[in-house]
């Protein structure tokens, strides 16, 4: 299993 | 001049117990609607999103819009020489690079103020996109945590699939495998003990069990807990700080390599 990064789901505002 | 006044300084001393495994420091954006607080873990696999409203304190002054970067370690170590019913005020001046955290005992009888240095912390913020969730799941508090630490001892996933019968937590490794199904309650007495679940479409995500033990460091904050899945999107766990505000965990799936 690869585990994401929550910065590819929410970008910097 | 900024300046907090919370009777409870027990909240705020949870608050730090619930981030300070996750975050080392974090910036508190303060104004006059209260203080928010938003950053992510060392891996960035994790978000934490704190919100305290002004109106939850029993006295709260924000001339001026201010950022304070506090080292987490040292302000545990600070509210730690509160006790659970001291009164906690938090002060800062404008542009100030220290804050003062004073601490009232009931009586008035003894009065500790602790001076902290801030710190300059150019942490990034992260839009947080509205999301309807296609699951929300909220069961009590300790019941998650004990889910948590239970299933963490399988492996270092959870599996948790949700449908409109109810939730399943899971977890596979050397040992073996475990699988916690927890139904929806029908009639429950106590709103807090009861297990609900709204679905618009079953979803079923993998999560590092690490990171959802560290989120329930905030079980002490509140009787429920609420989790909020959608495919292909962060879980949201959610826990209200009394009548004050909220902290939200966002934790990003793992996915089939």
């Amino acid at each position: 299993m690869y585990q994401r990064q929550i910065t590819s789901f929410f970008s910097s505002a | 001049m900024f300046e907090a006044r919370l009777v409870q300084s027990s909240i705020l001393k949870k608050v730090l117990e619930a981030i300070k495994d996750l975050l080392n420091e974090a910036t508190f954006d303060c104004s006059d609607s209260g203080i928010q607080l938003q950053a992510m873990d060392n891996s960035h696999v994790s978000l934490v999103s704190m919100n305290l409203r002004s109106d939850g304190f029993d006295k709260y002054r924000c001339d001026r819009n201010i950022s304070m970067g506090m080292n987490l370690g040292s302000m545990t170590k600070i509210l730690k020489c509160a006790a659970n019913e001291d009164v906690v005020t938090m002060k800062a001046q404008d542009n100030a690079d220290t804050v003062t955290f004073v601490f009232e005992s009931p009586n008035q009888e003894k009065v500790s103020d602790y001076e902290m240095k801030l710190m300059n912390l150019d942490q990034e913020h992260l839009g947080i996109p509205e999301t309807e969730y296609a699951c929300v799941v909220r069961l009590p508090a300790g019941e998650f945590a004990r889910i948590c630490r239970d299933l963490s001892q399988f492996g270092e996933s959870v599996v948790i699939s949700c449908t409109k019968e109810g939730v399943k937590f899971s977890s596979a490794g050397d040992i073996g495998s475990a699988n916690i199904k927890l139904a929806q309650t029908s009639n429950v007495d106590k709103e807090e003990l009861a297990v609900t679940v709204e679905m618009q479409e079953p979803v079923t995500l993998t999560f590092a069990s690490r990171y959802l033990n560290s989120f329930t460091k905030a079980t002490s904050l509140s009787n429920v807990v609420q989790l909020s899945m959608s495919p292909d999107v962060p879980l949201v766990v959610e826990y209200r700080i009394g009548e004050i505000g909220h902290i939200r965990y966002y934790l990003a799936p793992k996915i089939e390599d």
